[in-house]
């Protein structure tokens, strides 16, 4: 034995990454299948109300075997894992090189690029993240023109009919889910999850909670000489109301306010689309930009605009390429994004950046305290669904806070066209 | 990663097909289109 030990070559092999990822997803699905039998078994013994409160549940797309696969995998510790890998320094002499690589193989301009010398980046998540020229980017000159918030290809746009946005091959998703529906009650918002900042207006740096947020909603828009707010504009025809004037009652987000309300109007109840009025015409339209990787990866101001409020979704981290939005119905409104929610002179105006493995940071230059791909966070979220569990209201999935304009009466915070409002980051 | 947007904007009640009015929305942008920040997407 001792001489088998001593005389065998022992010889080293790589193993494959495909292989180490199978293997995870291996662990991932039996940690997810071994959760849910208890789960389930919670439930046929009746215990489920003397159970510990369940964590935030974990949604399980529906696709082919890829999709399957992926949802198995930790993706957003993946993600974070991925940003500290790129913020590794990287040895001075080998950044030109490297960078110029990652150029020509993702097809990025050096020529526009901020920073000549490319030794000024130390590593790949700088770079990424980097500025451009002054000039480089030339906005519209036509004040009417709605200008694209970053580089990167039209994925889809178009108008929206019955609440629906169409995805790529004519898969859609609600714009409900994307957006998020009501405003979180008060004890849904309450802790650190669910605090906004001030702009960079608040010099104290302090956050605040909107607590006086479903009063402030009054007067989101105006359509045909209506006030109505913005769950009006945004709910589905089941529940879109015709109101004369927004009013602490009518804009209560709870479902039972919410039912309510729509039993007193039963008969004013309408389709949100036919709030639209025939004189003073207006509909919803939506555009979908992808930011590819070797794209300019900060975001401006599309218009002039006024941004209320933001809702954060601290969702999953599916990959956004073409390929995987084609496959996975829904895929946005899966993702970790960042709503930003306001109006512009035609009235209602969002802007939702949506994360990916790779760049599941976002970052808005506006919001000190929001913090995207971050265990703390996700950790608070699945701290609220229990919340929410213990007190047997459903979990809307999403945090929110409000913006307080420079004078502090004013709500929301203004942006002119093509202020830069943030940007994605590696990881 | 991805953008999204949604918005109101005034539409021409006939629908896009049967021609709008100068005052309605109008996209300037093709599906697939590479597009560069500070370009149009669309106009009234």
């Amino acid at each position: 034995l001792g001489e088998a030990l001593h005389s065998s070559k022992i010889q080293w092999y790589q193993i494959p990454v495909g292989l180490g990822i199978g293997f995870l997803g291996l662990i991932q699905f039996y940690k997810i299948s071994t959760r849910e039998q208890e789960r389930q078994k919670e439930l046929q013994d009746g215990q489920r109300e003397t159970a510990q409160p369940q964590a935030r549940l974990r949604v399980r797309p529906e696709g082919p075997w890829q999709v399957q696969v992926m949802s198995t995998l930790p993706l957003k510790a993946i993600s974070r894992l991925w940003g500290r890998f790129n913020e590794l320094t990287i040895p001075y002499y080998l950044r030109v090189p490297g960078f110029r690589l990652y150029s020509f193989i993702f097809g990025v301009n050096l020529d526009e690029v901020s920073e000549p010398d490319l030794h000024v980046y130390p590593n790949l998540a700088a770079f990424f993240y980097r500025t451009l020229k002054p000039g480089a980017r030339p906005l519209d000159p036509d004040p009417n023109a709605l200008l694209s918030p970053s580089d990167g290809k039209v994925l889809q746009f178009g108008r929206i009919e019955g609440g629906d946005i169409e995805q790529v091959k004519g898969m859609t998703y609600s714009i409900d889910a994307l957006l998020g529906k009501n405003t979180p009650t008060a004890s849904t918002r309450s802790g650190s999850w669910g605090r906004g900042s001030d702009d960079g207006c608040a010099q104290r740096g302090e956050s605040r909670v909107n607590e006086a947020i479903i009063q402030q909603e009054a007067e989101f828009a105006k359509v045909n000489g209506i006030s109505y707010t913005l769950p009006d504009l945004l709910s589905g025809p089941s529940n879109a109301r015709d109101l004369p004037a927004a009013t602490d009652e009518s804009t209560e987000a709870s479902p039972r306010a919410e039912s309510e309300v729509r039993a007193d109007l039963a008969l004013g109840e309408k389709p949100w689309y036919d709030l639209l009025s025939a004189d003073k015409t207006t509909a919803l339209y939506y555009a979908v930009v992808y930011l590819a990787p070797g794209d300019y990866h900060r975001f401006h101001s599309p218009t002039n605009w006024v941004v209320e409020r933001r809702r954060h979704f601290a969702g999953e981290l599916y990959s956004v390429s073409p390929y995987l939005q084609r496959t996975l119905p829904g895929l946005f409104t899966l993702n970790e994004r960042v709503v930003l929610l306001g109006r512009w002179r035609h009235g209602f105006f969002s802007y939702t950046p949506v994360g990916a493995t790779n760049v599941g940071s976002i970052k808005i230059n506006f919001d000190r305290e929001l913090r995207t791909n971050s265990l703390t966070t996700d950790t608070a979220a699945d701290q609220a669904a229990e919340e929410a569990a213990r007190r047997g209201e459903p979990y809307l999935g999403f945090a929110e806070a409000t913006y307080a304009g420079a004078s502090g009466v004013l709500h929301g915070h203004a942006l002119r066209r093509g202020d830069e409002m943030g940007g994605f980051q590696l990881g | 990663s991805t953008v999204v947007l949604v918005f109101e904007a005034p539409a021409d009640r006939r629908g896009e097909s049967q021609g709008a009015t100068a005052s309605t929305w109008q996209w300037c942008v093709e599906k697939g289109q590479r597009v560069k920040m500070g370009q149009a997407l669309g106009r009234i």
